[in-house]
């Protein structure tokens, strides 16, 4: 659903 | 993680010692907006939720935990430590951050990541940091001379987002190739409302004077 590669960033 | 990400990681965390340094060392948070940094707590409580259901790397978690950490850390200090509160520059402090607080969870409610709990939360977090900046800079606007570990803190805070500028850039080409518009939109806000102050930083910083903002 959320795209991991946005959320990895702090 | 590329260069340009672990430069904005580390910038944004010396950025954070520099503070506690000031804090600790001069017992002083004269110059420092007690308003910017409830805000930054809210910043980190409402976007690292996610530390209860994802798992992404030992650095991820550490780091979450130590801005989650560092900003309570600097909020008990400045609201609560017997000597340093009473250095607090609270006449000076007078920006409204409810509205700020408001008006980006509305923002946020209207055009979240995603609509759930998390993701709108997580999206007023990405807002909410953009405008953190606010009662900081007009503090620091009405303040007669800024000492150097207050000018150099918020020159690490902008530096830390521009770097992140270019991380995007680099990610976009690199692997992700997607546009990502909440927090590259909130990202070019939140690098822009420092242009000023960066402007009269390098200017003291060439000139050797002292760091003033006009008013």
């Amino acid at each position: 659903l959320v795209p991991t590669d946005l959320k990895d960033e702090l | 993680m590329n260069v340009f990400r672990l430069a904005g990681d580390m910038t944004h965390l010396l950025s954070i010692v520099v503070l506690l340094l000031k804090i600790r060392t001069t017992k002083s948070c004269a110059g420092i907006s007690l308003k910017t940094q409830e805000l930054y707590v809210l910043v980190f409580l409402t976007r690292y939720l996610d530390l209860f259901t994802r798992y992404f790397s030992v650095y991820n978690v550490l780091m979450k935990l130590i801005f989650i950490g560092t900003s309570v850390a600097i909020f008990w200090y400045m609201r609560y430590h017997k000597v340093v509160k009473q250095t607090y520059s609270k006449d000076l402090d007078s920006f409204r951050h409810y509205h700020l607080i408001l008006g980006c969870f509305l923002m946020a409610l209207l055009i979240p990541f995603d609509f759930s709990v998390t993701e709108v939360l997580w999206t007023f977090s990405i807002y909410l940091e953009a405008v953190a900046i606010l009662p900081q800079l007009v503090l620091l606007q009405k303040s007669r001379n800024i000492d150097n570990l207050t000018g150099n803190y918020v020159f690490l805070l902008g530096a830390y987002r521009a770097l992140y500028l270019l991380n995007w850039i680099y990610r976009f080409f690199t692997e992700i190739h997607k546009i990502r518009w909440i927090p590259w939109i909130s990202g070019l806000v939140q690098t822009a409302l420092y242009a000023d102050f960066f402007y009269y930083y390098i200017q003291s910083w060439r000139k050797h004077e002292e760091l003033k903002l006009p008013a």
